[in-house]
Order: C-alpha cells, then sequence, then structure tokens
C-alpha cells in the first residue's frame, strides 16, 4: 500500500513546491513509484516538471469537482519516472465552488485512496493558504504532513498557525492525521539568523525535525526554469544531495529501506 | 488627499510585507504621514513593527465584518513614526465569513476612504493567495497596486494569474485600477537567473518596473526578529539604501518631492 503524504505551510515561498518536486524526484531514483499531486492554482509543481499549465486540458480541479475517473488525467513522464495529476488555471476557482460541496474537506482523500495501490509514494503539494484546497490536503494526507520551514524568521513565526489547523483537522475530520516531519529549507550558512531558526525550531519539534538540512542553492532556483527535478539539471549541486540524503531519511523513517 | 497603494502578488514569498513595512518606513523617513495595513492573517506586517499579533485585541477583522469605526484599532508607534492597523488571528475567518456580505469586495475600501485625509499613504499588505481579503486589497488600491516580483523563475511565472485577476477587477469593480509599479526584489548579483528574470520582467511592464531594484540582503531578513524597519535595524545596508531609494522614486513619480 503506497503512503501520502501531503507538504503544507501557508507561509508562503518556504519551498513547499521545491521539497514536492525534488523528493519525489529521488525517491523515484531509489526505485519507487511516485505520484505528484498539484493543488495549488499557481500550478508550480506542475511547471516544475516541465508541463506548460495553459495547456493543462484536465487535473485537479475535474479530479476534485466532476465524477470522472482521477487516472484520465494523470501524466507520466517516463524521462523523469515521475506521475503527476497537474494543476490547471480552473483550479483558483475550486476554493469558492468547493464551499457548498457535501464532503467538501474529504473529496481529494477520495479520489486518491484507489490509487495508493499502484503507487509507492503519493505527494500532495500545496498552495500557500489554509483555505479548502489545503484542507483537503490535510484531509488526504493519510499518512502524515510533511512541513518544510525557510529557515527565516517570519517563516517560523507562521508555525502556530499550521499546527492549530493541524489540531482542527485532527480533531473534526481525521484522527489519526500526524506530522510526519519538518524539513529546513533554504538553511544559509553565513547568517546567523538561520541557526537560531534551527535551534528555535529543533526545540519545539524535537525528532519530527528531519536530520537532513537542504541549504540555500541557486541551481534548486534555476531548476523549474529547464521543467526538471534537480536530480536531473544538476546531480552534483549541494541541493540535489540534500533532497537525495532527505529522500533516503524518509524510505528508511518508512521502512522501505 | 493622501493616496492608498496595495502591495499584491498571489506567489509567496516574494517580499511583500518586506516591501509594505520598509517602503513605509522610508516615506515616514522623508516626513510622510503613513498608515499600514495588514490584511493577512499571518500577521507578518503586524509582527515586523514589534506588535505580538496574539494580544491584537481589534484589527482589520473587525475593521471588516464589524461597525465600529475603524479608528479604534489603528496603533501608532512613535519611535517609528508609523501607523498600523494590526491583523489578529481571527482575521483566518474572514475569507469565509465574507462570501455572504452585501458588497464584500470593497469592504476595506469604505472604511480606508475617510482615513486618506488623515495620512499621506495608506499600504495595504495581502497575503499570498487570489481571494476575497486580496479581493478586497484590489479595490481599496484606489491610487493603484504594487506588485513585488522576486527574482526567480517561479515567481515571474505567476505574474499571468495577477494581472488576469487585476484586469477581472478593473472589469467588474474599479474600472480606474491602475499597476503604479512592479518592484524586483531579491536581487542575487551572482547569478543569471536573476539578470533573466530582470529582462524579461522590463520587456511585459516596461516603464511600470521601478528603476530601484532591491538586491537580496541577510539583513532585510533579521529586522523582523527585532520588530523594527530597516531603517531603524540597519540604516546602512544595501537592503536599507535599496528601500529609501524606492521611497525617493516613489515620491517623486507622485509628485510629492
Ligand atoms: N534550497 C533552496 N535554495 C535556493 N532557492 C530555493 C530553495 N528552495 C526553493 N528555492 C526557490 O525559492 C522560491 C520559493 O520556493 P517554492 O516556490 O518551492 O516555495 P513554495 O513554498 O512552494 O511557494 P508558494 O508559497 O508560492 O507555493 C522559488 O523560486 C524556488 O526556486
Ligand atoms: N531583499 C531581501 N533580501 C533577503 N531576504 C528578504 C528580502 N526580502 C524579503 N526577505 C525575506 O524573505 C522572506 C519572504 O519575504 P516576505 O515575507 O516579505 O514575503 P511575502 O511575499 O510577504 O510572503 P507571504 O507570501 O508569506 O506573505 C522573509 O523571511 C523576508 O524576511
Ligand atoms: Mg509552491
Ligand atoms: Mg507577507
Amino acid at each position: 500500500m503506497g503512503l501520502i503524504y501531503t507538504i503544507a505551510n501557508q507561509k508562503g515561498g518556504v519551498g513547499k513546491t521545491t521539497s514536492t518536486i525534488n523528493l519525489g524526484a529521488f525517491l523515484a531514483y531509489f526505485g519507487m513509484k511516485v505520484l505528484l499531486v498539484d493543488i495549488d492554482p499557481q500550478s508550480n509543481a506542475t511547471s516544475s516538471v516541465g508541463i506548460d499549465k495553459t495547456s493543462v486540458k484536465g487535473g485537479t480541479y475535474q479530479a476534485l469537482l466532476e465524477e470522472r475517473s482521477i487516472r484520465e488525467f494523470i501524466l507520466h513522464n517516463p524521462k523523469l519516472n515521475l506521475s503527476i495529476l497537474p494543476a490547471s488555471p480552473d483550479l483558483a476557482g475550486a476554493e469558492v465552488e468547493l464551499v457548498n460541496e457535501v464532503g467538501r474537506e474529504s473529496l481529494l482523500k477520495r479520489k486518491l485512496l484507489p490509487l495508493a495501490e499502484e503507487f509507492d509514494y503519493i505527494l500532495i503539494d500545496c498552495p500557500p493558504s489554509l483555505g479548502l484546497l489545503t484542507l483537503n490536503g490535510l484531509v488526504a494526507a493519510v499518512n502524515g504532513v510533511l512541513i518544510p520551514v525557510q529557515c527565516e524568521y517570519l517563516a517560523m513565526e507562521g508555525l502556530g498557525d499550521l499546527i492549530s489547523t493541524v489540531d482542527r483537522v485532527r480533531r473534526a475530520i481525521s484522527p489519526d492525521l500526524i506530522i510526519r516531519g519538518v524539513i529546513l529549507t533554504m538553511y544559509d550558512t553565513r547568517t546567523n539568523l538561520a541557526n537560531d531558526v534551527v535551534e528555535e525550531v529543533k526545540k519545539h519539534f524535537h525528532d519530527k525535525v528531519f536530520k537532513t538540512i537542504v541549504p540555500r542553492s541557486v541551481r534548486l532556483a534555476e531548476a523549474p526554469s529547464y521543467g526538471v527535478p534537480i536530480s536531473l539539471y544538476s546531480p552534483g549541486s549541494v541541493g540535489a544531495k540534500a533532497y537525495q540524503e532527505l529522500a533516503r531519511e524518509l524510505l528508511i523513517g518508512d521502512g522501505r529501506r
């Protein structure tokens, strides 16, 4: 049975998409069958694997709001050995359209569960908000939430809001919802600020913080413009090595290595 | 009559809050009476001026959803010579609560217009989404929208969505809505990527792009942890110089200098 993880944090620009793509790419590198699910109307995960979001005929929006089978919309990229349920621009309207749907928070979960047998890992990339799309992501996270935290002050401030949202979802809908782990991202070795944040986050989350810390690396920011993960764009970079280590750490923790 | 500008971009982490706080601080430095308005439930602008968001008794939420006068909630900081309408955590519920309010997109505008005579500049900081809070920000932007664009590939990709949202608001609600200017942020002189983005943005926005480009500067990321703008925290840093220049450029363009 495949594992479903959601990558969430309402703070913007902390490395949610970068972590989804590159963690996914290295899980595939280690032989896992991986499905990426883009539930952010910005469609950054979709474009980071080389898909033009304006050419997407159907994706997450259709999967959530239409009765068609989700398999119709999954795209597979043999070069990257990754599959993706892409986001299309119409997803921007979903937040409002979902408001009156019955069981609106668990639509994504219902559509993804049948796929868990066909993939080893399903990774869901969320938008920077705590609205209905992210709630769908949290409810679908049957194996837990991965929380990227940028090593900067403002990113640390928002963790309280995210934790209380996770608690609310656990109490109201998914009693088994756990935090699978906290990923420290964009660590800049030259600044004290980064060290302060690392200390603070470890004080709050203890062993939930992955040992692997992702450093700031311009190669990671360049890769999306070529539509490929870091594993293909610059496999020898510090960014690639960090996400490879992170994938290994996740696999070992999941008992798959 | 004071000018009301909204700082918006649905892409996360591009420097919306950093630009609102530091542009505001230098406009005050040049003698302007400035009101900051935080409409992001994350309350980053509120905490960046040293206010503990959990201690906020009333702010933007009350201003939008209650009939009380907005003046009750404005806090003034004499040391910074800045006033702020703070965001409180209950603002997170506003997106859903606003859905059924009559004239829901223009509530903020109606509350802020009377204040335009008491301030020279009102700057509104938006969350990283295109929901009802940001729509309120766009409708309230009677003098225009300031768009921070991080000098990275993914931030550039989202500009199309933002422009089409601005167009929709102009067609449906505010015929005079303009883009006052595009602020290039977190420019890293060492990477080609940043130069590519600058070229691309200038190609699309021409003279709308401010000449002043804000470089990446760790001092800017440190300042919020001390609860003060860069003008106080590190006035000699490249980040401070850039926002000072940007404030001067805005004042000259507005005919106030
Ligand atoms: N470790 C890193 N080093 C350097 N740049 C990075 C790193 N991780 C991410 N980036 C860049 O930082 C920016 C923000 O990252 P990303 O878009 O993945 O964050 P996000 O949390 O998904 O943003 P959003 O909140 O808008 O969804 C992007 O331009 C990305 O390329
Ligand atoms: N020029 C800069 N140089 C270095 N760091 C910066 C710069 N501008 C902003 N930052 C830092 O980058 C992070 C993102 O900036 P900021 O929070 O202002 O973006 P935002 O667009 O308001 O984010 P959100 O989408 O979450 O509201 C913050 O930690 C901030 O301190
Ligand atoms: Mg993202
Ligand atoms: Mg912000």
